[in-house]
């Protein structure tokens, strides 16, 4: 896969931290149904956790790049990744479906509204990511944000059993500074803007909460496939 | 650690999401 891109600066802020997130971005992915099963609810689960098992394997790739992230002591970057790891994958969905009415787009070619999600019998997952979508989407989420959002959300994964709580609290503390710097120098005229963003983070917490329970009672159903590192975090939870 | 062996894995590999 190749990794490395450049994103057009969009504007004169230079954030270096900013910067780096966005070179880090994963290169999208793509959902590829299976053509060979018939279109139920096992098949667009089984769709939903694939694609999720990838994206995982991509986000953990991304969490390295985060300023001091790999300078945390393994236990820590695990718990880290344990704890936020839900929040990560719903949030590039909620990105990627800002452009999209009412649909959340898990991939370019993967696209649910609500009809499908009740058929995948995840109608209320559905509705809750489509409220972060309708939020973000009524902010003017930009692509700078979002990165920076999402390297908060693993920074203030709330694990109880972090080592070293001091290197996490670095790591949040950088990552929210630049979140601050970009806002100051791209919104100033909107000094609340860094603070609204950051109080987005409960509904994100609470509907991937909702999202790893729908996952789990999928999972103790037995009848969804799903692959090694997905049921790895799975259980975290 | 046994028992997230993929996570753990994955995070020790030195290179990042090329390395698949």
């Amino acid at each position: 896969l190749p990794h490395k891109k450049t994103y057009p600066c969009r504007t004169n802020v230079e954030n270096k931290v900013v910067s780096h997130l966005l070179e880090a971005e994963p290169e999208k992915v793509y959902a590829m149904p299976d053509p060979a099963l018939p279109d139920d609810d096992i098949k667009a689960l089984t769709t939903l956790c694939d694609l999720a098992d990838r994206e995982l394997v991509l986000n953990i790739g991304w969490a390295k790049h985060l300023p001091g992230f790999s300078s945390l002591r393994l236990a820590d970057q695990m718990r880290l990744l344990q704890g936020a790891w839900m929040e990560v994958l719903l949030l590039r969905v909620v990105f990627r479906s800002l452009g999209a009415q009412d649909r959340l787009v898990f991939a370019e070619d993967y696209v649910m509204d609500a009809a499908q999600a009740r058929l995948a019998g995840l109608p209320d997952l559905h509705a809750g990511v489509l409220q972060l979508v309708r939020k973000y989407r009524a902010m003017g989420l930009e692509m700078e944000e979002f990165v920076t959002l999402k390297a908060i959300a693993l920074a203030n994964a709330d694990s109880m059993h972090i080592e070293d709580a001091e290197a996490v609290q670095k790591l949040q503390d950088c990552v929210h500074e630049a979140l601050q710097d970009y806002e100051r120098a791209r919104h100033p005229g909107d000094p609340r803007r860094a603070g609204r963003l950051i109080m987005t983070l409960p509904l994100l917490r609470q509907t991937a909460t909702m999202a790893v329970r729908s996952f789990c009672s999928i999972r103790q159903d037995g009848r969804v496939p799903m692959h090694k590192l997905f049921l790895e975090l799975l259980e975290a939870n | 650690k046994e028992k997230h062996k993929i996570l753990h894995r994955l995070l020790q590999n030195s290179t990042s999401p090329v390395d698949l």
